[in-house]
């Protein structure tokens, strides 16, 4: 554990208590991909599936059942308690553009040929994706509230730090975790437009901003 | 050893 992996691991979660809380203060969920939504607690539950095998330390436990339990109450706030505000009408992306590549990349390219890290190698794939339907939809619409924006920058920011993590990780343990480490950089290069808009628009006082 | 060397992170 170092200093930019656990503020990786907290922007993550501030990301994920953003969203949850404006929906839930708001009584409503005008804005938000139902899907990338459903997508992320996909991502979690099949990569964490490791807490029924291996224990790696209290803090990881932890922080892997509160991000599944999160997930899930998300989930559940827009599909089911607030789902009179949900925005179906332009949350139209094709998930299964995204489903079937990463399904079958998971399958040719893993660490071994089980079920578990099949598993895992799909969750990492899916991961560097799940925010699509999301920024499609921001584009869709035309633009998006300002804490949907701070949501996306904490998202964004937790990438980043993972990729400082892992710079750091390799210099000093020699660590490199090839998948984890390719998908995450495409992950983050999605979240460079973003960025830039993000400072220039959001940060200088506009409040909402559209992407082009 | 790629299995397990990867679990540590969320």
């Amino acid at each position: 554990m170092n200093i930019f992996r656990l503020a990786g691991d907290m922007s993550h979660l501030v990301a994920i208590l953003i969203l949850l809380l404006k929906i839930w203060r708001s009584r409503s969920c005008a804005g938000i991909s139902g899907k990338s939504q459903v997508l992320f607690a996909l991502v979690f539950t099949t990569r964490y599936l490791d807490l029924f095998t291996s224990f790696i330390s209290a803090y990881n436990t932890v922080m892997k059942v509160v991000f599944l339990a999160l997930s899930y109450a998300t989930v559940y706030l827009i599909y089911m308690r607030f789902r009179n505000s949900y925005d179906s009408e332009n949350d139209t992306f094709r998930v299964e553009f995204l489903l079937v590549p990463v399904i079958g990349l998971s399958f040719l390219e893993n660490y071994s040929f089980t079920p578990m890290e099949i598993l895992w190698t799909f969750s990492i794939f899916l991961e560097s994706v799940a925010i699509m339907p999301q920024l499609f939809m921001i584009t869709k619409t035309g633009e998006a509230e300002s804490i949907t924006n701070h949501y996306l920058f904490f998202l964004g920011l937790y990438r980043a730090l993972y990729i400082v993590n892992w710079v750091w990780r390799y210099h000093t343990e020699g660590f490199f975790d090839q998948i984890a480490v390719v998908s995450g950089v495409v992950q983050t290069i999605f979240y460079c437009d973003f960025f830039y808009l993000y400072v220039t628009r959001v940060l200088r006082g506009r409040g909402k901003m559209s992407l082009p | 050893d790629a299995e397990g060397k990867h679990k540590d992170e969320l």
